[in-house]
């Protein structure tokens, strides 16, 4: 739910301000290699409708706002291109090469997912980078990436919950451990952000 | 039961 309330921020903001300043066209590309990636089980694996109906949320709202940032005539104007230089392949790359070495089954299905799970612990990367780079960063765009970082929190939460809980819940180390990483990228941004929440101040992250 | 291969999460 966190997840689903950040992807409608950034919408909200996009389709609002009809501007995509400050935000990371290379972290939405990234992300929708993720999803992509991740639930190629869409119709081999049914979970639950809720399951079913979330990826497809996720996978069209990512490649809509990738279609906003580069095809609307519009939005496409008010993004930072030059400040977004981070490379996909730096990141792409290694997540690939980790994800055929480490993997719980080498299966072609099985390394796409595990590739998945360790390029969304980074995906946000390009998009932390742009925003040490932004001078003004919007409400809209910081309640954004606080979002999608506290959904990787609150998973953790939820997986000690199910490890202690559900009978037959097995420990899932690749998740678990990317899930960690993916949160302590955050904790910087999480710092600055509730800083500047209490003295009710912009957000700014120092250089 | 819930193996690593059965994944009911998003």
């Amino acid at each position: 739910m966190t997840h689903l309330a950040s992807i409608c921020l950034l919408l909200l903001k996009i389709h609002t301000m009809k501007s995509c300043a400050g935000v990371s066209l290379k972290t939405q590309e990234l992300y929708a290699l993720v999803f992509v990636t991740r639930y190629l089980d869409l119709f081999s694996n049914f979970v639950s409708m809720y399951n079913t109906i979330m990826k497809i949320i996720f996978l069209s709202s990512t490649f809509g706002i990738i279609w906003y940032m580069r095809g609307h005539k519009l939005v496409r104007q008010s993004y930072d291109k030059e400040q977004d230089t981070f490379r996909h392949y730096f990141l792409v790359i290694p997540c690939m090469v980790l994800a055929l070495v480490i993997h719980s089954k080498f299966t072609l299905l099985e390394v796409l997912w595990t590739f998945s799970i360790y390029l969304e612990a980074v995906a946000i990367l390009p998009q932390l980078v742009l925003l040490q780079r932004t001078r003004n960063i919007d409400n809209l765009t910081g309640n954004y990436i606080f979002c999608l970082g506290a959904y990787r929190a609150l998973y953790l939460l939820n997986w000690i919950y199910r490890y202690f809980m559900e009978k037959n819940y097995h420990a899932q180390w690749i998740t678990w451990m990317a899930g960690m990483i993916q949160t302590a990228i955050y904790a910087d941004f999480f710092y600055y952000y509730f800083k500047s929440w209490k003295k009710n101040e912009r957000l700014k992250l120092p250089a | 039961h819930l193996t690593e291969s059965e994944k009911d999460e998003l």
